[in-house]
């Protein structure tokens, strides 16, 4: 573990509490994406499918379970929530996820580090992972401006995998063999999606105005 | 072992 991967994932686990806990107090999820957030919860369950059978330590099985549990519970609560679901923008969230599912799984089955199970479904949840935002943020072109905890939210899962990148960078150059191209990779072309996100969150907050995203 | 494998992140 090293500061780069810790801050990483705190940054991750805010993101998450940060929908949840605007989605729980406000009883709202407008501006939110289903499908991101549905496509999070795929992602969760095929990389932690050794969650049971590998122990690594008690912050590993602690953290993946709050993972699974928060992407689950914000999936509950904009499906199935009777006040909650009313918010839903289901006319606006209409990106083809489906779409995304079965290339990063097709591209899984070809480029992975091992032909088996598991590692299929792994590399398939890092594939996955770096364009689940997308519904996410075709959603904010759409409705054109978001309220602050949603633009948290996004800057937080961006920021997150900013820092996965210098955690990889660190265990390069500090443990020998450590060489993974496929969540580099994967976690790049992530960071980059965010990239005009991160452009016009920072304008907007430097110039202390209401986030505008442009047409 | 799972850390060669990078399966020791989350």
């Amino acid at each position: 573990m090293n500061i780069f991967r810790f801050a990483g994932d705190m940054t991750h686990l805010a993101s998450v509490l940060v929908l949840l806990l605007k989605i729980h107090t406000i009883k709202s999820c407008a501006g939110v994406s289903l499908k991101t957030q549905e496509l999070y919860a795929i992602v969760f369950a095929t990389r932690y499918l050794d969650i049971f059978t590998d122990f690594i330590s008690l912050y590993n099985t602690f953290m993946k379970l709050v993972f699974l549990g928060s992407s689950f519970s914000i999936v509950w609560y904009m499906r199935s929530h009777k006040i909650v679901r009313r918010s839903y923008d289901k006319d606006q969230d209409t990106f083809r996820h489906y779409f995304l599912i079965v290339p990063c799984l097709l591209l899984a089955m070809i480029i992975n580090e091992k032909f088996t199970f598991r590692e299929v479904l792994w590399t398939f949840s890092l594939f996955l992972e770096a364009v689940a935002i997308l519904p996410q943020l075709v959603l904010l072109q759409r409705t054109r401006n978001i309220d602050n905890l949603t633009g948290q939210y996004i800057f937080l899962l961006g920021a997150y995998r900013a820092f996965y990148i210098f955690n990889w960078i660190y265990r390069y150059f500090t443990e020998p063999h450590y060489v993974h191209w496929i969540p580099w990779i994967a976690g790049l072309l992530q960071t980059l999606l965010y990239g005009d996100f991160f452009y016009y969150y920072f304008h907007s907050w430097k110039n202390n105005k209401k986030l505008q995203l442009p047409a | 072992t799972k850390a060669h494998l990078g399966h020791d992140e989350l």
